[in-house]
């Protein structure tokens, strides 16, 4: 079937470690053009999230580094939830991605309310 | 029926003027919960827009201008557009919302991949 979270997900899934800069953080947003980015630890588990929503609150509070807007109390999804249970987290806690990782907490894709979307046009 | 971008969007937009700074629409961002800005004239006709994203990309290249970083030529929607038509549109672009407008430039609405994806949850 093709509507589990592994089907619509992304599986290069641009991130960074908890000691990057905020610059390093936009830089990488704006280099792959995604708005969402995993913070992970030096052994690929999942520790946090940082977005483009974050990036521009710091603007907005003159915050200047990442630790202090990044989300560490990640909602994550799996491999083998359904399109539909991924969508209702999302709607729920009101976030447009998902982190998925696996029983080790390792990243394995993102899926994003744009993957969604993408699920009811033709091609 | 309510497969129309009417149907889905959202009604109540904020937006800001072509000479509010970088740090007023972050503000507007954070406070609002948005991701998405519409840019209008001082009648209320759409002229731009500016995403969380372009904040960032401006942190990543400190950039300081609005005026610099929003986007001038808008993809937009109208109310009796389908909601396939305007996920057509936004991954065909590469965007998260459309603004909606209509025969006089004045915003109408906002209709996002978010709304989008909420309509296959079941509430
Ligand atoms: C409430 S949302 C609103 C804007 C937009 N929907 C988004 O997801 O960025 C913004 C906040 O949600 C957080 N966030 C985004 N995805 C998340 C996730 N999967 N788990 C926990 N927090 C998340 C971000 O770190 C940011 O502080
Ligand atoms: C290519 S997208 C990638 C990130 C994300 N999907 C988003 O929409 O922000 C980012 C760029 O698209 C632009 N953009 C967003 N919505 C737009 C729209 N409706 N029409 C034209 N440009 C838009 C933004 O100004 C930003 O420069």
């Amino acid at each position: 079937s093709d509507n589990l979270v592994q089907d619509v997900m992304a599986y290069s899934v641009p991130s960074i470690e908890e000691n990057a800069t905020l610059e390093e953080a936009a830089k990488l947003m704006m280099d792959c053009r995604v708005t969402h980015i995993p913070v992970v630890s030096n052994e690929n588990t999942l520790i946090g999230i940082v977005t483009a929503w974050d990036i521009s609150k710091a603007v907005a509070l003159k915050i200047e580094s990442l630790d202090q807007i990044m989300t560490r109390k990640v909602v994550v999804s799996r491999l083998d939830e359904t399109i539909e249970q991924a969508a209702e987290k999302m709607k729920k806690h009101n976030i447009s991605s998902l982190p998925v990782i696996d029983n080790k907490q390792k990243i394995k894709g993102l899926i994003t309310t744009d993957h969604i979307s993408t699920l009811i046009t033709k091609y």
